[in-house]
């Protein structure tokens, strides 16, 4: 049996709504340890890798490693049925061919429950390597997601450079071009409101706006974003989800024709 | 002008 349950179902619907624009259905793998999920968006440009650690829940519960395929979109659906503040319960028999999602108020006067078919999937498992990156940025979230809105609206790519004075990102279309500055943060009040930097190299590399747009969609899960980059290799952009996991993006970078 | 390259020539499939 499978069973594991949040206290609130605020997270997971978070997590949902990150992966949702990306990912038309993958596989959760679920073992003793966590769940992680492991899945490319339709054109295999970027890869969204999920942890989330058993301690983390409330209650977790997995009698033998299950692999069980579901299609985001019917789980988003659900996952809005629920309201923030609910218990949600995710449950499975072995060799499941449902998952059931139970939502159960605060005050246990409603309980709802919903049932979704798994999906039999062909799952292609990427291995990632240990990567020493040229350069780690840590920001605001809340920040990241401005400026890849911003400047998504001057062209269909965003160039990252980073140096030991700060990070540049900027955008250049047919309208004319803009970039945007943030220097590392010399005194912030508040952790979270910091831009840090941590450079062995310089790097530059230029990212597909679209891609960058769907992954801000995790900026409600933490108010700081971690941005990984070296040359030549897929840019990580990775966000805390509380003290139970992470969700990590993967982009492939783009280059000269 | 860039291409863009897939995620699998970076991460070998398993």
């Amino acid at each position: 049996m499978f069973e594991a349950r949040l206290a609130q179902s605020a997270i997971l619907k978070k997590v949902l709504e990150a992966v949702k624009d990306l990912l038309t259905e993958a596989t959760f793998e679920c073992s003793d340890s966590g769940i992680q999920v492991q899945a490319m968006d339709n054109a295999h440009v970027s890869l969204v890798s999920l942890n989330l650690r058993s301690d983390g829940f409330d209650k977790y519960r997995c009698d033998r490693n299950l692999s069980m395929g579901m299609n985001i979109g019917t789980m988003t659906k659900i996952l809005r049925c629920a309201s923030s503040e609910d218990t949600v319960t995710l449950r499975a028999w072995d060799n499941p061919d449902n998952i059931i999602f139970i939502f159960e108020s605060q005050n246990k006067e409603k309980l709802s429950e919903y049932e979704m078919k798994l999906i039999n999937m062909d799952q292609e498992h990427l291995g990632i390597p240990e990567t020493v990156y040229s350069c780690v940025v840590k920001m605001p979230s809340q920040e990241f997601a401005r400026i890849c809105k911003d400047l998504s609206q001057f062209g269909e790519a965003i160039t990252i450079a980073c140096s030991k004075e700060g990070i540049k990102f900027t955008a250049a279309g047919d309208y004319g071009n803009a970039n945007i500055k943030l220097a590392q943060t010399a005194e912030a009040d508040k952790e979270e409101e910091a831009v840090i930097i941590d450079m062995q190299e310089p790097v530059k590399l230029t990212f597909a706006c679209r891609y960058l747009n769907s992954f801000v969609k995790a900026t409600p899960l933490c108010a700081q974003v971690k941005l990984s980059m070296s040359g030549d290799v897929p840019l990580v952009c990775e966000y805390q989800i509380g003290d139970i996991g992470h969700i990590r993006y993967y982009l492939a970078p783009k280059i000269d024709d | 002008n860039k291409s863009q390259r897939g995620i699998e020539s970076y991460f070998k499939v398993q």
